[in-house]
């Protein structure tokens, strides 16, 4: 049944999750102050949560709830695909008196998405 | 752009606009948008705006390292002695480094060859920033003689080069069988309180240190400033053997900042973790292991952590290890043989 596992193969695709994403200081002309790292894979989320839910999809019980409302009230939006778990990043760069600085950012990487 | 494998949807990792966006061109912010955004960002990173640093700063060898272990990239530090500074780390998501004032001319100078004045600007250091401790480090004599003997080094908290009263922070008794190893010197750290830094900055922003280096068979006492010729003799003729912390003549600016002394604050600004939070101690072997595990005690290691792993294996291989120096918490021993360069 290759036309079902297709279909099913696509609408799996544009489900939440998490997607690649490199961010290089070099193009935003940070790369001046920011020693290290030259860039970092940050990731972003993007994808529909359209129902059912599945669980590695760490729907919140009110995307849940939201969700099931959108079956029946297309006015109400389908639940957003966010991230639910970030990590930070240690930056190390030269401050506005050219000390070197090593840092600790939070939620700078997603780790997972979820709706 | 993008890196990884997951890139069905987005090309080779460089996400692609959705159909019913708005072409790259068009989706471009304005100018002042962009810079509202980049303001925005910097602000959140602790920054009132982009740095601009001069070019050809010379970044301390020390912080390289710091960076470089706390990436996991352990064959990148260079400094075989160097110690991953966990007590200071536990608690900071912050290190600052600092390099001493030079005083220009003779000013600072003092005619007693043993002691010698230097002062560190710690006042970039943001108000909202808890300072939890920090270190001075000093390298010792690059070119030390092995036949000498040990000396003492006394370290005062001091205001100024004439203080009448400076304030004794430790005494270290130092001899050269570290350094006859270490070709290239050897660091001597000591750990400073963060209170008393705290007290000795307050209202200027400078802390200033005197270092009093005598023979350990020297009964001069640094009070007694008349007293210190006998002293003085000894050390001239040792004056070798000193710490780094005059620049040598005709000394390029590169390698003496890799020399110079070196004020290192670990701090807290009050958003995120400490730099060691995914660091964690195993009980028993004192081996450090990074990464994070689930409820089943499994791994969630990625792909590119595992490969990390394996380099660190291969590392061990090598000939050098992770493991606890005298027992000290979070102590790293670089063995001496078989070091390799990768």
């Amino acid at each position: 049944n290759g036309g079902h596992s297709a279909k099913l193969k696509r609408l799996s695709r544009g489900r939440c999750r998490r997607h690649p994403l490199y961010v290089d200081f070099n193009d935003v002309g940070w790369h001046k102050w920011i020693i290290a790292p030259s860039g970092y894979d940050a990731f972003f989320c993007l994808g529909e949560c359209r129902y059912p839910l599945a669980d590695h999809m760490n729907a919140s019980s009110h995307a849940v709830v939201q969700t099931m409302v959108n079956s029946v009230n297309g006015a109400v939006p389908r639940a957003c695909c966010v991230p639910t778990s970030l990590s930070p990043i240690a930056l190390l760069y030269l401050d506005h008196q050219d000390r070197v600085v090593l840092k600790n950012y939070q939620d700078m990487v997603v780790e997972s998405c979820g709706c | 752009g993008g890196q990884g494998g997951d890139t069905s949807e987005t090309g080779h990792g460089r996400a692609s606009p959705s159909p019913n966006s708005p072409s790259p061109t068009s989706a471009l912010p304005d100018p002042g948008l962009a810079q509202a955004i980049q303001s925005l960002l910097l602000s959140r990173l602790g920054l009132q705006s982009q740095p601009n640093p001069r070019p050809g700063v010379s970044v301390p060898q020390y912080l390289l390292d710091l960076y470089r272990f706390h990436q996991q990239q352990y064959h990148l530090v260079e400094d075989p002695l160097f110690r991953f500074p966990s007590q200071h780390i536990e608690q900071a998501n912050t290190v600052r480094s600092f390099h001493h004032h030079e005083p220009l001319g003779d000013h600072g100078k003092t005619n007693d060859r043993t002691r010698v004045h230097i002062s560190f600007n710690i006042s970039s250091i943001p108000q909202d920033e808890l300072l939890l401790s920090a270190e001075l480090r000093l390298l010792r004599g690059v070119r030390a003689s092995l036949a000498q003997g040990p000396y003492r080094l006394n370290l005062y908290l001091s205001k100024h080069h004439k203080d009448p009263e400076p304030t004794l922070l430790e005494t270290r008794l130092l001899n050269n069988v570290l350094l006859s190893h270490q070709p290239n010197g050897f660091w001597e750290v000591f750990r400073l309180d963060a209170e008393v830094l705290r007290k000795a900055s307050a209202g200027t922003g400078s802390l200033g240190f005197l270092l009093e280096n005598r023979p350990e068979n020297s009964t001069t006492s640094l009070p007694d400033q008349s007293s210190s010729a006998a002293g003085e003799d000894e050390a001239e003729k040792h004056k070798e053997r000193h710490l780094r912390v005059c620049r040598s003549v005709g000394q390029d600016d590169h390698s003496w900042a890799q020399e110079r002394p070196l004020l290192v604050t670990y701090s807290h600004d009050g958003h995120g973790a400490p730099l060691v939070k995914h660091i964690r101690r195993t009980a028993g072997n004192g081996q450090w292991v990074r990464g994070r595990k689930g409820s089943n005690g499994k791994s969630k290691n990625s792909s590119k952590s595992r490969k990390k792993d394996q380099g660190w294996g291969r590392a061990k291989k090598g000939g050098y290890s992770v493991q606890d120096r005298d027992g000290d918490k979070g102590g790293v021993n670089w063995s001496d043989r078989g070091r390799v360069k990768r």
